[in-house]
């Protein structure tokens, strides 16, 4: 099954639960997505500056999520 | 791979240095 890496794809994660860039690059991986890893971290960070998410540490690690 | 994983969230955590 193919998977789209859009804005509101990445909002609504975002919006459930907080996620570090790892566990967001998780949800699209390339091979579900058809972009190259490059075109996955270049479209992800361009979603990100958009959505301007909040940002906590919790265990050490930056997360970023989004209150609605 | 977790090293493949690893590379794409430290590229990305690069581009989103400034913003960050």
């Amino acid at each position: 099954r193919e998977v789209q890496l859009t804005e509101d794809a990445v909002r609504r994660y975002l919006a459930r639960k907080p996620m570090t860039t790892k566990d967001l690059l998780k949800k699209f991986p390339a091979r579900r997505t058809a972009l190259s890893s490059e075109q996955t971290v270049n479209a992800l960070a361009q979603i990100l500056k958009r959505l301007n998410p909040e940002r906590k540490v919790i265990g050490d690690k930056m997360h970023f999520f989004l209150k609605e | 791979s977790s090293s493949e994983a690893d590379e794409m969230a430290a590229a990305l955590e690069a581009e989103l240095n400034d913003f960050m």
